[in-house]
């Protein structure tokens, strides 16, 4: 996945992802496509959560899955989870599950409490980074605010090591980026597609900051790659939520 | 190499895409019953569901021999029953009105967790 964060030169804060899902889950040779992913595109829909006939708020889903991994709550932020692999990861957690242990949460209904609940991009962020999770995640958050933009990473069985790390600590001013790495370490080189984001990003420049531009990022391989299902873009301020499937043709990077 | 896209340039001009990329949009009502929240969406969509519980099964079935899907559907269910409101009663109420078992709509919606090794 690659989610990202841009401002623009006014102040207006851009949400944008690429969904990627399916890796090693069944390679087709005569479609160069795989199986999963191919299965998932068709049940991408988006979905306006109401109360008493009102928005709450607004989410990206697959069809039959009740958790959340793409959202925004109209005027109030907007969120994004992207996988974080982990030796000490989510299969784990589903065995102390299963032996009785019930004191951590599922991400994706963490992320669907998050959006029913939270009533500001604060009160989302120390959801996010205190609640003892299941499984590793990062999570993605969007205010509505200037600044307002951050990256929580957040660990398997554990309410206090949560890592957030601001756009202003990013070093980048207008823009975060998150793949599926600890942003401290380099990503690997076999799957490294935080640097050509960067440097698209920078190509963009903050005054071309908008839809139109984190739509082009999104589309530029590698983050747009054969696992790639939709992309999602969202602007807070105006409640705008667009998602667009995506389909890489050949030649494309498998991830 | 990986400092750049492999196509060596930033795609430029790709938005807006063709309207026939626009996904569907549909209304959740969290004011019904969490059993009935769903039934709209998974049944005017439940071929796709359908579609993808069985890409799975087919890729389990070369390591597995069909044992999988006998143990998911057998022992999910009991996960369901401990997970907490309303999450358990939405996906009863998916497996009602698509007809798929209650342990492979568990499955789908726990596969974050599971593929986070």
């Amino acid at each position: 996945c690659t989610s990202v964060i841009v401002e623009d030169t006014s102040g207006v804060l851009y949400h944008a992802r690429n969904l990627d899902f399916g890796l090693f889950l069944g390679w087709d040779f005569m479609n160069h496509t795989w199986l999963v992913t191919e299965a998932l595109r068709p049940i991408v829909v988006e979905l306006d959560y109401q109360r008493q006939g009102k928005t709450l708020f607004r989410g990206v889903n697959f069809v039959g899955y009740v958790g959340i991994l793409t959202a925004m709550k109209p005027n109030l932020f907007s969120l994004t989870m992207d996988e974080r692999f982990n030796l000490n990861g989510g299969f784990i957690g589903i065995i102390e599950w299963l032996l009785g242990d019930h004191s951590t949460t599922w991400m994706g209904f963490l992320t669907r409490q998050v959006m029913e609940n939270a009533t500001s991009y604060t009160v989302a962020q120390k959801m996010l980074a205190t609640t003892k999770l299941l499984a590793p995640a990062y999570f993605i958050l969007g205010g509505n605010k200037s600044g307002e933009a951050c990256v929580i990473t957040r660990d398997r069985g554990s309410n206090t090591d949560a890592d957030i790390w601001t756009m202003a600590d990013s070093g980048n001013e207008w823009f975060i980026l998150e793949t599926n790495y600890d942003h401290w370490k380099k990503p690997p080189f076999f799957d490294d597609r935080r640097t050509p984001a960067i440097k698209c990003l920078n190509q963009m420049g903050q005054k071309n900051a908008s839809v139109s531009g984190l739509f082009n990022l999104l589309s530029t391989q590698p983050n747009l790659n054969k696992l790639t299902t939709y992309t999602a873009l969202m602007q807070v301020n105006i409640n705008k939520m667009e998602t667009y499937l995506q389909y890489c043709s050949d030649p494309c990077w498998p991830w | 190499e990986s400092q750049l896209p492999p196509t060596g340039k930033c795609k430029n001009g790709a938005y807006p895409p063709e309207s026939s990329r626009k996904v569907p949009k549909y209304v959740i009502n969290l004011d019904l019953p969490p059993e009935q929240r769903w039934t709209k969406l998974v049944t005017e969509n439940k071929q796709g569901l359908y579609n993808l519980l069985a890409a799975i099964r087919n890729l389990t079935n070369v390591i597995f021999h069909g044992k999988l899907f006998i143990l998911i559907d057998k022992y999910m269910p009991l996960i369901v029953n401990t997970l907490p409101y309303p999450f358990g009663e939405e996906i009863a109420g998916i497996a009602n009105a698509t007809g798929i078992p209650m342990g492979e709509v568990a499955l789908f919606n726990l596969f974050y967790e599971i593929f986070t090794v």
